[in-house]
């Protein structure tokens, strides 16, 4: 689920 | 990391150069609304506090120390070194009408209700609004020096960029992030009239002057 979303961008 | 997140990054770091440029170099932060660069650190302190969670590459991280950095210099150069040339009159945008709603929506709509998570949405909401206060100074005083109009377009630019890396994302990686994209269009949105004012004026060596 969304929960581990990775915010890989800045 | 394709071109379109590359050049809205490079976009971003031009816009935060020729702002502590211009302040460094005119000795004066007039026509530049303080109010816009606290909102600029905030956002940056609560999306970039996984600089010391997650590390995800050196570009990311070197990136993100830049604009904190940055973000704190301009924040000096306004507030302490040149504050006699601040604008206080005219930069009277009242930013509590931006934080507050940002908190609650990233407490109702987020991907996940833990504490970076929050902090991540509620900066990616406070982002899509924080050039406001610096629009209605550019409003209320009817016109920005070029160089001002500059920092603004490549600002503007940035968001507008990731726009695009996002549909090439969802194309070439089905990654996308509603909250993300909902939140660049607003802000993008927010630029139109000023992206229509530069590229009818400031290009063509007029001052960026807006109707009275």
């Amino acid at each position: 689920d969304y929960g581990d979303q990775l915010h890989d961008e800045l | 990391m394709n071109i379109f997140r590359l050049a809205g990054d490079l976009s971003h770091l031009l816009a935060i150069i020729i702002l502590l440029l211009k302040i460094w170099k005119t000795r004066s932060c007039a026509g530049i609304s303080g109010k816009s660069q606290v909102l600029f650190a905030i956002v940056y302190l609560t999306r970039y506090l996984d600089l010391f969670t997650t590390y995800i590459s050196l570009y990311n991280s070197i990136m993100k120390i830049v604009f904190i950095a940055a973000s704190g210099a301009t924040l000096y150069l306004m507030y302490v070194k040149f504050k006699a040339t601040y604008d206080h009159n005219h930069d009277s945008f009242r930013i509590e009408f931006l934080l507050i709603p940002c908190v609650i929506l990233a407490l109702i709509i987020n991907h996940d209700f833990t504490v970076m998570e929050i902090l991540w949405t509620f900066s990616i909401y406070l982002e899509s609004v924080a050039i406001l206060p610096q629009l209605f100074l550019v409003s209320k005083t009817g016109e920005a020096e070029s160089i001002t109009s500059h920092y603004l377009f490549a600002l503007g630019s940035y968001r507008a960029l990731y726009l695009l890396n996002w549909i090439y994302r969802y194309m070439a990686e089905s990654h996308y992030d509603l909250i993300a994209i909902f939140a660049g269009v607003v802000q993008t949105i927010l630029y139109c009239d000023f992206f229509y004012l530069y590229i009818t004026k400031v290009l063509k060596g007029k001052k960026l002057q807006l109707p009275a």
